[in-house]
Protein backbone atom coordinates (compact mmCIF):
# COMPACT_ATOMS: atom_id res chain seq x y z
CA UNK A 1 0.00 0.00 0.00
CA UNK A 2 1.13 3.42 -0.53
CA UNK A 3 2.58 5.15 1.73
CA UNK A 4 -0.25 7.94 2.21
CA UNK A 5 -2.26 4.65 2.90
CA UNK A 6 -4.14 5.48 -0.54
CA UNK A 7 -4.76 2.56 -3.61
CA UNK A 8 -4.94 5.17 -6.85
CA UNK A 9 -8.06 2.80 -8.58
CA UNK A 10 -11.21 4.51 -6.91
CA UNK A 11 -14.83 2.59 -6.99
CA UNK A 12 -16.98 4.57 -7.92
CA UNK A 13 -21.26 4.13 -6.96
CA UNK A 14 -24.13 6.03 -8.53
CA UNK A 15 -27.56 5.77 -7.63
CA UNK A 16 -30.97 7.14 -9.24
CA UNK A 17 -33.95 8.09 -7.26
CA UNK A 18 -37.99 8.62 -8.62
CA UNK A 19 -40.39 10.34 -6.33
CA UNK A 20 -43.09 8.78 -4.68
CA UNK A 21 -44.67 12.19 -5.48
CA UNK A 22 -44.03 12.97 -9.01
CA UNK A 23 -45.50 16.61 -8.00
CA UNK A 24 -42.48 17.16 -5.10
CA UNK A 25 -39.41 16.08 -3.92
CA UNK A 26 -37.37 14.79 -7.26
CA UNK A 27 -37.54 17.49 -8.94
CA UNK A 28 -37.52 20.24 -6.46
CA UNK A 29 -34.72 19.32 -3.99
CA UNK A 30 -34.86 15.54 -3.41
CA UNK A 31 -31.79 14.14 -2.51
CA UNK A 32 -30.38 17.28 -1.49
CA UNK A 33 -32.68 17.22 1.42
CA UNK A 34 -30.73 15.06 3.65
CA UNK A 35 -29.42 16.74 6.57
CA UNK A 36 -25.34 16.50 6.75
CA UNK A 37 -25.73 14.55 9.80
CA UNK A 38 -27.71 11.69 7.53
CA UNK A 39 -24.90 11.87 4.75
CA UNK A 40 -22.29 11.63 8.21
CA UNK A 41 -23.80 8.36 8.74
CA UNK A 42 -23.78 7.19 5.31
CA UNK A 43 -20.30 8.15 4.72
CA UNK A 44 -19.37 6.65 7.84
CA UNK A 45 -20.27 3.38 6.99
CA UNK A 46 -17.72 3.84 4.13
CA UNK A 47 -15.54 4.73 5.91
CA UNK A 48 -15.24 8.86 4.97
CA UNK A 49 -15.55 11.90 6.52
CA UNK A 50 -16.35 15.65 4.61
CA UNK A 51 -13.41 17.58 4.37
CA UNK A 52 -14.52 20.22 1.58
CA UNK A 53 -17.60 21.73 0.52
CA UNK A 54 -19.49 23.64 -2.44
CA UNK A 55 -22.73 23.52 -3.80
CA UNK A 56 -24.88 25.88 -6.66
CA UNK A 57 -28.48 25.92 -7.45
CA UNK A 58 -28.17 22.14 -9.16
CA UNK A 59 -26.06 19.91 -6.78
CA UNK A 60 -23.88 19.89 -4.05
CA UNK A 61 -20.07 18.37 -4.47
CA UNK A 62 -18.39 16.97 -1.06
CA UNK A 63 -14.61 16.64 -0.90
CA UNK A 64 -14.21 13.09 1.25
CA UNK A 65 -11.47 12.19 3.13
CA UNK A 66 -9.42 9.52 1.61
CA UNK B 1 -12.45 10.94 -2.95
CA UNK B 2 -15.79 12.89 -3.86
CA UNK B 3 -19.99 12.67 -3.49
CA UNK B 4 -22.03 14.45 -5.53
CA UNK B 5 -25.44 14.70 -4.17
CA UNK B 6 -28.06 15.92 -7.16
CA UNK B 7 -31.80 16.31 -6.14
CA UNK B 8 -33.03 12.22 -8.12
CA UNK B 9 -29.32 11.21 -7.92
CA UNK B 10 -26.12 10.64 -5.44
CA UNK B 11 -22.69 9.72 -6.60
CA UNK B 12 -19.58 8.78 -4.65
CA UNK B 13 -16.17 8.19 -5.57
CA UNK B 14 -13.45 6.38 -3.09
CA UNK B 15 -10.16 5.11 -3.10
CA UNK B 16 -8.23 3.41 -0.54
CA UNK B 17 -9.61 0.54 1.33
CA UNK B 18 -12.93 2.37 1.77
CA UNK B 19 -15.98 0.14 2.06
CA UNK B 20 -17.99 1.98 -0.62
CA UNK B 21 -21.15 -0.27 -1.21
CA UNK B 22 -21.78 -0.53 2.70
CA UNK B 23 -23.15 2.97 1.53
CA UNK B 24 -26.04 1.13 0.02
CA UNK B 25 -28.32 0.27 2.49
CA UNK B 26 -28.16 3.12 4.22
CA UNK B 27 -28.69 5.48 1.22
CA UNK B 28 -31.98 3.73 0.18
CA UNK B 29 -33.15 3.95 3.67
CA UNK B 30 -31.95 8.30 3.67
CA UNK B 31 -33.94 8.45 0.34
CA UNK B 32 -36.95 6.33 1.82
CA UNK B 33 -37.52 8.96 4.32
CA UNK B 34 -37.43 11.50 1.78
CA UNK B 35 -39.66 9.99 -0.01
CA UNK B 36 -37.61 8.74 -2.97
CA UNK B 37 -37.15 5.23 -4.51
CA UNK B 38 -34.42 3.74 -5.83
CA UNK B 39 -34.30 3.60 -9.85
CA UNK B 40 -30.74 2.09 -10.85
CA UNK B 41 -27.88 1.77 -9.62
CA UNK B 42 -24.00 1.90 -11.26
CA UNK B 43 -21.12 0.42 -9.66
CA UNK B 44 -17.28 0.94 -11.58
CA UNK B 45 -14.12 0.25 -11.11
CA UNK B 46 -10.83 -0.21 -12.73
CA UNK B 47 -8.16 -3.22 -10.87
CA UNK B 48 -7.11 -2.80 -7.64
CA UNK B 49 -3.24 -1.91 -7.28
CA UNK B 50 -3.15 -3.14 -3.68
CA UNK B 51 -6.12 -6.06 -4.08
CA UNK B 52 -4.94 -7.63 -1.63
CA UNK B 53 -5.30 -4.99 0.74
CA UNK B 54 -9.29 -4.64 0.41
CA UNK B 55 -11.66 -5.23 2.62
CA UNK B 56 -14.78 -7.12 2.52
CA UNK B 57 -17.00 -6.60 0.64
CA UNK B 58 -14.27 -5.32 -2.14
CA UNK B 59 -12.30 -8.22 -1.93
CA UNK B 60 -13.21 -9.59 -5.43
CA UNK B 61 -15.80 -8.12 -7.95
CA UNK B 62 -17.69 -11.23 -8.11
CA UNK B 63 -17.86 -10.52 -3.65
CA UNK B 64 -18.95 -6.71 -4.99
CA UNK B 65 -21.48 -7.50 -6.93
CA UNK B 66 -22.90 -10.41 -4.63
CA UNK B 67 -22.81 -8.01 -1.79
CA UNK B 68 -24.68 -5.00 -4.39
CA UNK B 69 -27.45 -7.65 -5.38
CA UNK B 70 -28.37 -8.71 -1.84
CA UNK B 71 -28.88 -4.98 -1.05
CA UNK B 72 -31.06 -4.11 -3.90
CA UNK B 73 -34.73 -4.43 -3.75
CA UNK B 74 -35.22 -7.52 -5.83
CA UNK B 75 -37.58 -5.18 -8.08
CA UNK B 76 -34.01 -3.58 -9.69
CA UNK B 77 -34.23 -7.16 -11.77
CA UNK B 78 -32.34 -5.64 -14.61
CA UNK B 79 -28.79 -6.25 -13.66
CA UNK B 80 -26.08 -7.17 -15.89
CA UNK B 81 -22.35 -7.62 -14.17
CA UNK B 82 -19.22 -7.71 -17.05
CA UNK B 83 -15.28 -7.46 -16.68
CA UNK B 84 -13.92 -5.60 -19.62
CA UNK B 85 -10.77 -6.72 -20.48
CA UNK B 86 -7.50 -4.79 -22.04
CA UNK B 87 -4.42 -6.04 -23.68
CA UNK B 88 -2.90 -4.69 -20.05
CA UNK B 89 -3.34 -7.78 -18.16
CA UNK B 90 -3.82 -5.31 -14.58
CA UNK B 91 -6.00 -2.95 -16.32
CA UNK B 92 -10.08 -4.21 -16.63
CA UNK B 93 -13.16 -2.29 -15.99
CA UNK B 94 -15.30 -3.76 -13.65
CA UNK B 95 -19.07 -2.38 -14.38
CA UNK B 96 -22.64 -3.58 -12.42
CA UNK B 97 -25.70 -2.30 -13.25
CA UNK B 98 -28.91 -2.67 -12.51
CA UNK B 99 -32.82 -1.03 -13.33
CA UNK B 100 -35.91 -2.33 -13.58
CA UNK B 101 -38.37 -2.22 -16.29
CA UNK B 102 -40.71 0.54 -15.19
CA UNK B 103 -37.54 2.71 -13.56
CA UNK B 104 -35.97 2.45 -16.58
CA UNK B 105 -38.29 4.13 -17.92
CA UNK B 106 -37.68 6.84 -15.02
CA UNK B 107 -34.16 6.47 -15.69
CA UNK B 108 -33.65 7.15 -19.52
CA UNK B 109 -36.18 10.26 -18.17
CA UNK B 110 -33.58 11.68 -15.40
CA UNK B 111 -30.21 10.95 -17.73
CA UNK B 112 -31.18 12.06 -21.37
CA UNK B 113 -29.82 10.22 -23.86
CA UNK B 114 -26.84 12.71 -25.03
CA UNK B 115 -25.08 12.82 -22.01
CA UNK B 116 -22.17 11.15 -21.41
CA UNK B 117 -20.01 10.01 -18.27
CA UNK B 118 -16.13 9.88 -18.74
CA UNK B 119 -13.71 8.15 -16.46
CA UNK B 120 -10.15 8.54 -16.56
CA UNK B 121 -7.32 6.42 -14.75
CA UNK B 122 -3.79 7.50 -15.08
CA UNK B 123 -1.35 5.60 -13.87
CA UNK B 124 3.25 5.95 -13.92
CA UNK B 125 2.45 9.87 -14.21
CA UNK B 126 5.69 11.90 -15.04
CA UNK B 127 7.19 12.14 -11.39
CA UNK B 128 8.51 15.87 -12.03
CA UNK B 129 4.93 17.05 -12.11
CA UNK B 130 3.59 14.34 -9.38
CA UNK B 131 5.91 15.88 -7.44
CA UNK B 132 3.78 19.11 -7.43
CA UNK B 133 0.88 16.95 -5.24
CA UNK B 134 3.52 16.29 -2.33
CA UNK B 135 3.28 19.22 0.60
CA UNK B 136 6.15 20.70 1.11
CA UNK B 137 7.80 20.36 4.83
CA UNK B 138 7.88 23.23 6.82
CA UNK B 139 5.03 25.07 4.87
CA UNK B 140 2.40 24.69 7.60
CA UNK B 141 -0.15 24.82 5.23
CA UNK B 142 -3.42 22.91 5.70
CA UNK B 143 -5.33 21.04 3.47
CA UNK B 144 -7.41 24.11 2.12
CA UNK B 145 -4.62 26.23 1.73
CA UNK B 146 -2.47 23.71 0.26
CA UNK B 147 -5.08 22.35 -2.36
CA UNK B 148 -5.42 25.32 -3.49
CA UNK B 149 -1.46 26.19 -4.53
CA UNK B 150 -1.45 22.42 -6.08
CA UNK B 151 -4.63 23.28 -8.15
CA UNK B 152 -2.63 26.51 -9.43
CA UNK B 153 1.05 24.92 -9.40
CA UNK B 154 -0.57 22.09 -11.61
CA UNK B 155 -2.64 23.77 -13.83
CA UNK B 156 -5.80 21.68 -12.94
CA UNK B 157 -7.22 25.55 -12.86
CA UNK B 158 -7.12 25.51 -16.49
CA UNK B 159 -8.53 22.33 -17.17
CA UNK B 160 -12.01 24.13 -17.42
CA UNK B 161 -11.31 27.74 -16.51
CA UNK B 162 -15.42 28.76 -15.45
CA UNK B 163 -15.57 26.09 -13.24
CA UNK B 164 -15.45 26.45 -9.50
CA UNK B 165 -13.55 24.20 -7.76
CA UNK B 166 -13.10 22.62 -4.32
CA UNK B 167 -9.55 21.29 -3.50
CA UNK B 168 -7.84 19.43 -0.69
CA UNK B 169 -4.41 18.59 -0.15
CA UNK B 170 -3.95 15.43 1.90
CA UNK B 171 -0.34 14.94 4.27
CA UNK B 172 2.17 14.27 3.63
CA UNK B 173 0.70 14.07 -0.05
CA UNK B 174 -2.19 13.51 -2.64
CA UNK B 175 -4.90 15.80 -3.40
CA UNK B 176 -8.82 15.62 -4.30
CA UNK B 177 -11.30 18.51 -6.19
CA UNK B 178 -14.55 18.70 -7.62
CA UNK B 179 -15.45 21.34 -9.59
CA UNK B 180 -19.04 22.55 -10.79
CA UNK B 181 -19.95 24.50 -13.61
CA UNK B 182 -23.46 25.10 -13.70
CA UNK B 183 -25.35 21.09 -13.39
CA UNK B 184 -22.12 19.76 -14.86
CA UNK B 185 -18.93 18.32 -12.46
CA UNK B 186 -15.79 17.09 -12.78
CA UNK B 187 -13.41 15.83 -10.05
CA UNK B 188 -9.74 14.80 -9.63
CA UNK B 189 -8.13 12.58 -7.38
CA UNK B 190 -4.24 11.86 -7.12
CA UNK B 191 -2.08 9.47 -5.40
CA UNK B 192 1.48 10.69 -6.35
CA UNK B 193 4.17 8.20 -4.91
CA UNK B 194 6.67 7.08 -6.86
CA UNK B 195 6.41 3.16 -7.89
CA UNK B 196 2.36 3.55 -8.02
CA UNK B 197 1.20 6.80 -9.05
CA UNK B 198 -2.25 7.49 -10.01
CA UNK B 199 -4.53 10.09 -10.78
CA UNK B 200 -8.05 10.40 -12.11
CA UNK B 201 -10.07 12.51 -13.84
CA UNK B 202 -14.05 12.35 -14.28
CA UNK B 203 -16.40 14.72 -15.56
CA UNK B 204 -19.81 14.48 -17.81
CA UNK B 205 -20.44 16.53 -20.94
CA UNK B 206 -23.16 16.24 -23.68
CA UNK B 207 -23.00 15.32 -27.44
CA UNK B 208 -24.89 17.78 -28.66
CA UNK B 209 -21.87 20.38 -27.61
CA UNK B 210 -18.83 21.36 -29.06
CA UNK B 211 -17.03 18.05 -30.38
CA UNK B 212 -13.70 19.52 -29.66
CA UNK B 213 -14.90 20.46 -25.37
CA UNK B 214 -14.54 16.99 -24.95
CA UNK B 215 -11.17 16.94 -26.30
CA UNK B 216 -9.66 19.97 -25.29
CA UNK B 217 -10.81 19.28 -21.78
CA UNK B 218 -9.21 15.72 -21.53
CA UNK B 219 -5.96 16.91 -23.18
CA UNK B 220 -5.63 19.50 -20.60
CA UNK B 221 -6.10 17.04 -17.92
CA UNK B 222 -4.21 14.58 -19.04
CA UNK B 223 -1.41 17.01 -19.75
CA UNK B 224 -1.53 18.02 -15.80
CA UNK B 225 0.15 14.57 -15.40
CA UNK B 226 1.91 13.24 -18.99
CA UNK B 227 0.88 9.59 -17.83
CA UNK B 228 2.61 6.37 -19.31
CA UNK B 229 -1.05 4.67 -18.86
CA UNK B 230 -3.82 6.12 -19.56
CA UNK B 231 -7.52 4.12 -19.22
CA UNK B 232 -10.80 5.86 -20.37
CA UNK B 233 -14.19 4.36 -20.13
CA UNK B 234 -17.34 6.39 -21.82
CA UNK B 235 -21.13 5.60 -20.75
CA UNK B 236 -23.28 7.15 -23.27
CA UNK B 237 -26.26 6.29 -25.45
CA UNK B 238 -23.93 7.14 -28.35
CA UNK B 239 -20.83 7.50 -29.48
CA UNK B 240 -17.95 9.66 -28.26
CA UNK B 241 -15.47 7.24 -27.63
CA UNK B 242 -13.87 8.43 -31.18
CA UNK B 243 -13.65 11.82 -29.47
CA UNK B 244 -11.06 10.78 -26.58
CA UNK B 245 -8.84 8.98 -29.26
CA UNK B 246 -8.76 12.14 -31.03
CA UNK B 247 -7.75 13.85 -27.51
CA UNK B 248 -4.90 11.68 -26.54
CA UNK B 249 -3.12 10.78 -29.83
CA UNK B 250 -1.70 14.01 -30.43
CA UNK B 251 -0.27 13.88 -26.56
CA UNK B 252 1.83 10.77 -28.03
CA UNK B 253 -0.30 8.25 -26.21
CA UNK B 254 -1.89 5.04 -28.75
CA UNK B 255 -4.69 2.89 -28.31
CA UNK B 256 -3.88 -0.06 -26.96
CA UNK B 257 -7.45 -1.58 -26.91
CA UNK B 258 -11.19 -0.89 -27.14
CA UNK B 259 -14.04 -3.34 -25.79
CA UNK B 260 -17.27 -1.90 -25.69
CA UNK B 261 -20.21 -3.30 -23.77
CA UNK B 262 -24.15 -2.30 -23.64
CA UNK B 263 -25.60 -2.31 -20.08
CA UNK B 264 -29.47 -2.39 -19.38
CA UNK B 265 -30.70 1.33 -18.05
CA UNK B 266 -27.28 2.67 -18.39
CA UNK B 267 -26.23 2.59 -22.31
CA UNK B 268 -23.22 1.88 -23.77
CA UNK B 269 -19.88 1.07 -22.20
CA UNK B 270 -16.12 2.17 -23.69
CA UNK B 271 -13.29 1.01 -22.36
CA UNK B 272 -10.12 1.92 -24.27
CA UNK B 273 -6.08 2.24 -22.90
CA UNK B 274 -3.59 3.83 -24.01
CA UNK B 275 -0.18 3.87 -23.50
CA UNK B 276 2.77 5.98 -24.84
CA UNK B 277 3.99 4.93 -28.02
CA UNK B 278 7.72 4.36 -26.58
CA UNK B 279 6.34 1.34 -24.20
Amino acid sequence: MAASGFEGFEKRLELHFFGDDPVAGVDDMGLRLLDFESLEQILHAVQCTVVSAVGNQFFDAYVLSE
Amino acid sequence: SSLFVYPNKIIIKTCGTTQLLKSIRPLIHHAANLGLTLSGCRYTRGSFIFPSSQPFPHTSFKEEVIYIEDNLPANLCYRKASVMPSKLPSHSWHVFTASDHQNATRFYTHVPDDLYTVEVCMTELDPVLARKFFQRQGDEKNGDTAGKDMTQISGIDSINPGAIICDFAFDPCGYSMNGIDGDRYSTIHVTPEDGYSYASFECVGSVYEDRDDITKVLKKAVQVFRPATVSVSTTCRREVWGRVARALEPLGLKCRSRVVDEFPAAGSVTFQTFTTRRK
